[in-house]
């Protein structure tokens, strides 16, 4: 579920 | 990037550094919950070991260390250098009652079953929860230092602005991440209580205190 698009966030 | 995350992130820098700066320069962690503080350092160091296995942008990994330095830096100064200005006795929340059961949450609802991840989750819902410690000491002295109250404004605007951030990414990018959001809500709503105080009192210049 767009787990990996949100790792660029802190 | 949007101007809502940009924002968010700067707003927790501030917080960051604003608490840092406020206890050096008082030479004194008076008031300042070390038992939170213990909790983001574990916070951003469970969350950032990424910055070990994938690069995302130079701003991404410059933050992810500034923020674990200096989180480090802070529970430096009130654990050993300042230690004897540690208010001990008024920090007194029970942190074991969060940090197990947010460990057995983060084992059980994530979204892969692998230790990265697991951490990876772990610190978003110890986030949500690490500033208790804080709130409670203050709800214990009744009182807290105008700074303060400036710290804890910036840490809880921060939550709030990347809840708009992730309406923002649903909309243009069609990504979601229901434990962020959803630990992102709770801990914005924490925050909801002393929101109302600080507009209503720090802001007309008055000092935070609290009715007996």
């Amino acid at each position: 579920c767009g787990r990996q698009s949100l790792k660029d966030e802190l | 990037m949007n101007i809502f995350r940009g924002i968010a992130d700067f707003s927790h820098l501030a917080a960051i550094i604003i608490l840092l700066h406020k206890i050096w320069k008082s030479r004194s962690c008076a008031g300042i919950s070390g038992k939170s503080q213990i909790l983001f350092a574990i916070v951003f160091t469970t969350r950032y070991l990424d910055l070990l296995t994938s690069f995302i942008s130079l701003y991404n990994t410059s933050m992810k260390v500034i923020y674990i330095s200096c989180s480090y830096a802070t529970v430096y100064l009130i654990y050993m250098k300042f230690r004897a200005t540690y208010d001990g006795n008024h920090d007194s929340f029970r942190v074991e009652f969060l940090v197990v059961p947010v460990g057995g949450l983060a084992v059980l609802i994530n979204h892969d079953f692998a230790l990265l991840e697991i951490l990876w989750t772990f610190s978003i819902y110890l986030e949500s929860v690490a500033i208790l410690p804080q709130l409670f000491m203050i709800s214990k002295t009744g009182e807290a230092e105008t700074i303060t109250t400036h710290y804890l404004f910036c840490l809880g605007l921060y939550r709030a602005l990347y809840l708009f951030n992730w309406i923002w990414r649903f909309y243009f990018e069609g990504f979601f991440d229901m434990i962020a959001i959803v630990a992102g809500l709770v801990q914005t709503v924490l925050y909801c209580d002393f929101f109302y105080l600080y507009v209503t009192k720090v802001l007309k210049g008055k000092k935070l205190s609290l009715p007996a």
